[in-house]
């Protein structure tokens, strides 16, 4: 079972857009696929229909469960999202206090890994959505996967968010025995604008050997994708958008990560 | 003086945009103005070329003096953001650590309401940038704000975001006597795309009273400005984002705002 989490501080980048494009590409190839909401907006879980505010089994319970000191089904928490081999793991907007209920808890920081253990012989593949902050989701985020995909708009700004995520991912990495692998992946390219073919430039002069060496364009497919609450490749596989994340797909299953 | 904030818990839909473009539009028509970065993230303080990371003198520094019960000149916080009339009070990625550190302490959310009063006589007005989550730094800027600007992206699931966010506005003016009048100003609009026309009609139907009756459309000017470090205005005045945000604050001014 392999585990993706896909993380980056700054908000509006396309963290739920590639999550879900992902496991909508590895669902339609026939791969066993979970979907783990660790957003307490719940953009995910709304994506499929469900109300994160009244959500009934979520990632919520497996912290609660850590604070009470007792066992729980993780299967049971699982949700149905009417695609055939995507299952989802929802959020619930509860989440939000996490960081202030249980803080400093013993064993905080490894609550989904643990879960996504128990799931091991159920799924081939594990994508997690990450909220736009560091808080006690990201960490746990960054604890249970093998490989972190960052996604990063070309432009300006966000470079500025990227560095910011960078030196989170260290800063994490010592305290846990080593960061995960990352790829950065660029999105909403739009080739009309300098703005974006500089930044571009200027990603790729930085980090080049963790950048994915293509682009996710804009794609106003995604939008009606997600109004229309099915995954971008079962919505309309042929579009730019997930032509381009059916590259990195590829890509990013042919090579070894680089660490 | 008159003080709005920009917020939204959803990330990406504009905030940092919709507060530097209006305050570079106060600036050009000659009124003082001051912007006011409450984002751990640093988005509209590295738009001017600071480092959030490095910063001497920032909002970071109002709540250190509560924390040390000791006195503050806000006037020797400000910074100059390289246009006339416009300055910053910038922000330090070591916000982030508030919420934790500092918690439940008293007067806690008044703090930059108090340091904003000391400027009275220097400002026309005041816009503040929020980060996209809720928080110590949120609360401080709903208690400190005559009215609240909140951007929505004109898709599906941005409409999840809005119902969560007013339910943050009941909630947290229950605990303050009753919360500022907010405008919602529709971002991102597409008009070539269904998922932008439709999520336009179903926030109008749903908010009216509440709601800008115009919108702001996708322009990729906001970008090159912000590769500039200019505010839009300073930028491209010309250009239909800026045209859009003119009209916003003529209509802003020129109303009493909705309760
Ligand atoms: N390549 C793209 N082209 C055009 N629109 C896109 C693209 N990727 C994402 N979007 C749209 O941009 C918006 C923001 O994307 P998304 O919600 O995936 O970002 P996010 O990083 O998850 O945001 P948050 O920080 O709030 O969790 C959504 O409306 C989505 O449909
Ligand atoms: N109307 C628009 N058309 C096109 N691009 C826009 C528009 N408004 C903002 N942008 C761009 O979209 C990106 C996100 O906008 P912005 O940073 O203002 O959002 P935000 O809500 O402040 O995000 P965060 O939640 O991270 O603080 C920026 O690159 C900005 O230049
Ligand atoms: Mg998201
Ligand atoms: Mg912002």
């Amino acid at each position: 079972m392999k585990v993706w989490a896909v993380a980056n501080q700054k908000g509006g980048v396309g963290k739920t857009t590639t999550a879900v494009t992902l496991a909508g590409l590895l669902a339609a190839a026939g791969r066993s696929t979970l979907l783990v909401d660790l957003d307490p907006q719940g953009s995910l879980t709304a994506y499929f229909g469900f109300d994160p505010d009244g959500m009934d089994g979520s990632v919520y319970d497996l912290f609660d469960a850590l604070a009470r000191d007792s066992a729980i089904d993780v299967a049971a928490l699982l949700h149905d999202t009417g695609t055939d081999d995507l299952a989802l793991l929802p959020a619930a907007t509860a989440m939000a206090t996490l960081d202030r209920q249980l803080g400093t808890r013993a064993g905080m920081g490894l609550v989904v890994a643990r879960a996504l253990k128990g799931l091991a012989g159920r799924f081939d593949h594990v994508v997690m959505d990450c909220p736009p902050m560091l808080g006690v989701l990201m960490v746990n985020a960054l604890a249970a996967c093998d490989e972190l995909l960052i996604p990063v708009q070309t432009e300006f700004l966000a470079i500025k968010g990227l560095e910011r995520m960078l030196s989170t991912l260290q800063m994490i990495g010592r305290s846990r025995g080593g960061a995960p692998p990352h790829v950065i992946v660029p999105t909403f390219f739009d080739r009309r604008t300098r703005a974006s073919t500089d930044a571009l430039r200027l990603l790729r002069d930085r980090w080049d050997a963790h950048m994915w060496p293509r682009v996710i364009p804009v794609d106003t497919r995604f939008r009606d994708a997600s109004r229309a609450g099915l995954p971008p490749p079962a919505f309309d596989a042929a579009s730019r958008g997930c032509q381009a994340y059916a590259s990195l797909l590829r890509w990013l299953q042919s090579r070894q990560a680089a660490p």
